[in-house]
């Protein structure tokens, strides 16, 4: 079973066309393996993207550094998924 | 013990075999009116399975309702369990769904997806696609809502085996679309369409492959808007509706553009709940709430369909 541990999802609000032009490059980045959830469509329309751990700190560098704000929606994916999984066998039982 | 759908719980996520299990009891113990019909196989040998809820007659019309066309999504799958059995419980009940059913047939694949899903629960939970073979590709899978031949491969799918919107070889090159279009063309009598998706609180109608309007724009409108009001009733869950393209972005080769342009006026698609903390992992508590409101919007939908034939 993949792993998610330490992996973020992040949301994300551009403020203008520029910055949703700045994020709609993040796809292209495929060394930084993003994985959108919600994707960059409009300035009044959330971005929900998940980020693996080991590459963190260079998507958060990226969007700081273009004065994109943020919050981290989930902070650990592979909690969620324990947490789901936990639940499923709860139930069963 | 003897294995019975009544102890299945709708506020829990469950396996593809369980789904499967369910669907073959449900059947069977509401054989008035329920019937599992197999529409063919999915790519890994899966069956694909509907539910027909009719009350009678020869080739009614109908309505088609799928879900978990995106197998991460899992809430989408719970929806439909809980809808199919919401139609059984309220059938004779509730006046509205029971005049519905005296007049129109509904079919529900909760399964859409299901290699998919299976390889949620068993392998990468955050899959998406199905789960064909792409040769030359060391990537898996197509996006099913990229694969119908409504402008296929043009704006809003990606022709690269390795994204999450990859649109596929050909239309309806996944056997999943396939089926589905098969047995919607061989049936002739589909009036509604519903897909539903999550998450982001969205109620959306063709077109998606373009900007234009649908002749039938203002009535899909006002019906997605009184739809979207009954659903917010409900619990306060607010959505935002309009045609897909001018409400989120240009997306080719979808599932409702297709049904659209092949003559199914009322179709739509939902994207559930998001309660801004999850995403699309709504904890199961979410379940039955996120069901409970979806339920008035749909028979807002299919009850407009069958007042106003065409």
């Amino acid at each position: 079973l993949k792993l998610f541990s330490g992996d973020q999802v992040l949301r994300i609000k551009a403020k203008d066309e520029t910055q949703l032009a700045v994020l709609k490059d993040l796809v292209h980045f495929k060394h930084l393996q993003v994985d959108f959830w919600r994707s960059p469509l409009s300035p009044n329309l959330p971005v929900d993207v998940r980020v693996p751990s080991c590459n963190l700190q260079a998507v958060k560098a990226y969007l700081k550094s273009h004065g994109i704000p943020y919050s981290v929606m989930i902070d650990d994916v592979q909690v969620l998924i324990d947490k789901e999984r936990e639940a499923m066998a709860a139930s069963r039982r | 013990l003897e294995r019975s759908s009544s102890t299945f719980s709708f506020s829990s996520y469950h396996t593809i075999e369980e789904i499967y299990d369910w669907i073959d009891n449900f059947a069977s113990e509401n054989s008035n009116l329920v019937s599992k019909i197999q529409i063919g196989q999915s790519y890994e040998q899966r069956p694909l399975l509907v539910l027909k809820f009719s009350t009678g007659g020869s080739n009614r019309s109908a309505v088609w309702i799928d879900t978990g066309i995106h197998s991460r999504e899992w809430i989408t799958h719970a929806t439909g369990l809980w809808t199919a059995n919401q139609i059984v419980s309220e059938y004779g009940k509730d006046p509205v769904l029971t005049s519905i059913l005296d007049t129109l047939d509904i079919f529900l694949e909760i399964v859409t997806n299901p290699d998919g899903f299976a390889y949620t629960h068993s392998e990468d939970r955050m899959w998406r696609k199905t789960r064909s073979i792409n040769p030359g590709s060391s990537c898996s899978g197509v996006d099913a809502n990229r694969n119908w031949d409504s402008n296929f491969g043009g704006t809003g799918s990606s022709d690269d085996a390795c994204s999450d919107d990859y649109h596929g070889p050909s239309p309806h090159s996944e056997v999943e679309v396939k089926s589905i279009v098969d047995f919607v063309l061989g049936h002739g009598n589909i009036k509604a369409w519903i897909s539903i998706h999550s998450f982001s609180q969205l109620l959306m109608f063709p077109y998606g492959y373009k900007l234009e309007l649908t002749p039938d724009h203002q009535e899909l409108n006002d019906l997605a808007r009184e739809a979207v009001k009954v659903l917010t009733t409900k619990y306060g869950t607010e959505y935002t509706y309009g045609s897909i393209s001018s409400t989120i972005y240009q997306a080719s080769g979808t599932s409702i553009d297709w049904a659209y342009d092949n003559g199914i006026k009322y179709s739509f698609t939902f994207e559930l709940r998001d309660t801004g903390e999850h995403g699309f992992m709504l904890p199961a508590s979410e379940i039955i709430p996120t069901a409970e409101e979806t339920w008035p919007a749909l028979l807002t939908i299919i009850d407009h369909a069958r007042h106003h034939p065409y």
